[in-house]
């Protein structure tokens, strides 16, 4: 049974890339077949995995902008490469998706193309995980669509913790009209500065607004993490041993414990 | 004179709304009249000044959609709000902002509507600031095309470095075919720590690539401007003797500089 996760909040810079790779490293590492696809415009999953955007032929664009109709149209598995940890796959994103949104607007079943596609390559993965960006326009659209669940970063200050009520609305929007099976599977507490008393009040006014949606697992602010993909590698071989890496290595066996516990 | 600058990044979380709503509130605090627009739909700016971006009407987005030709359509001066700093107006925005790229795809002169609404208020304010979206999207482009120069975040960290390419050439477009006075005033390095040997990698990488268009000022890494927002203050009245408090007078007074050798 494949899981798919969307990785995704519209408020910028809360760590869904970050999450995406590193969870995928980790989950990979565990021995689960993993596929990860970019599906924000600015690559930054792409280029932390070590590929050039700018050259990357073809992309999740060339996919969601053919649709399945056209003939000589790219497939999914077309564009997926291996990347350098065993067992984590990507399907790269390149600048030309952030035309998508306007593109797509009078085409035929624009919200359930990523699912199509997806669904091509379902069998081969236990793991799909999607990094969304930082908007809840038509790519988020897509990728929740496409999921079972939606994990949601959230950095441990003020402003990200305001914009959750309008991720949640859209959320249940997309449940109630496109894709009913899609659940919240957790809130992911990132960047958490234990030096600030602002870190621990969000932790818990997160854990009161969404009890027993928040991950017991917490990513701390740790610069090794932000260190790693100026090498295209993931903190699993960049850093293994520091704390950003440990804290995703535990959210990796949190999430799959969940899995088993389904 | 007037002048309009747009503060934009579609690299998500590095400082651009802390930067609109800081440097707005130090150039109030030298006198000048200042207009911040926020074109943002999470209205981020919005609730850092202390309004409720779910009952706030009109807002920019009943300017944008309606436009100039409706009977009975707002005009901007109608959404200008006095916030708690003297000399300091807002713009607010609203959630349902998020839907006007979609909705403005048919809709004539879409990209110069911000432009065309600024024009009616420019001789009441000294500097209007544009907080901008997380994207180069239909909001980021209006915001470019009504302003003479933009102003660039850059968090000192790799992801949001690799992102400026994408970025500048959006602005060269918008300069050849919308707005040929738009300038890049200048990029402004944010969120330093000084304790991460990355920070000043990624400063002196950008002085580099971009001699003479990065401010001297540095605004340092500080839980302070984090937490302002949570009282819908500005670090201004929040913590005026803070790190990030005397950054942003700092990065005030700098401007104001650069505007009287102009
Ligand atoms: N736990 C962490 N500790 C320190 N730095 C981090 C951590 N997580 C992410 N970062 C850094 O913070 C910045 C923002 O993270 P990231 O790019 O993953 O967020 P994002 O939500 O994907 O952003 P966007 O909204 O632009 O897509 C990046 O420079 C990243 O390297
Ligand atoms: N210099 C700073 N030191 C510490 N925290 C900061 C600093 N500047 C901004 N922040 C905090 O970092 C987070 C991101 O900043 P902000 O929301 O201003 O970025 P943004 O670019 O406007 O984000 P978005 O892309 O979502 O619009 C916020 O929680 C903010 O309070
Ligand atoms: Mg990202
Ligand atoms: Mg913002």
């Amino acid at each position: 049974m494949t899981h798919i996760y969307a990785i995704g909040n519209q408020k910028g810079g809360v760590g869904k890339t970050t999450t995406a790779v590193s969870l995928g490293a980790y989950l990979a590492h565990r021995q689960k077949q993993v596929l990860l696809v970019d599906m924000d415009p600015q690559a930054n999953a792409t280029s932390s995995l070590g590929f050039d955007k700018y050259t990357v032929y073809p992309s999740v664009y060339n996919v969601l902008i053919d649709g399945s109709e056209k003939a000589g149209a790219f497939s999914l598995s077309d564009c997926i490469r291996h990347t350098s940890i065993q067992g984590l796959d990507l399907v790269p994103s390149a600048p030309e998706l952030a035309g998508a949104e306007v593109e797509l607007v009078p085409a035929s079943e624009r919200e359930n193309r990523l699912r199509q596609a997806i669904s091509t390559v379902l069998m081969q993965y236990d793991i799909i995980l999607i990094d969304c960006p930082p908007s809840l326009g038509l790519l988020t659209v897509n990728a929740v669509t496409a999921a079972d669940g939606i994990i949601i970063p959230v950095q441990c200050e003020y402003l990200p913790l305001e914009g959750l009520g309008a991720l949640i609305r859209t959320i249940d929007l997309v449940r109630e009209r496109l894709n009913p099976r899609l659940e919240i599977t957790g809130l992911l507490m990132t960047m958490y500065d234990p030096r600030t008393n602002l870190a621990q009040q969000v932790v818990d006014e997160v854990r009161r607004h969404f009890p027993d949606k928040v991950f017991r697992t917490i990513i701390p602010r740790n610069v090794r993490l932000s260190e790693a993909p100026s090498f295209g590698q993931t903190i699993l071989t960049y850093d293994p041993q520091s704390r950003g890496a440990l804290a995703y290595q535990m959210l990796a066996d949190e999430l799959i414990q969940r899995e088993q516990a389904l």
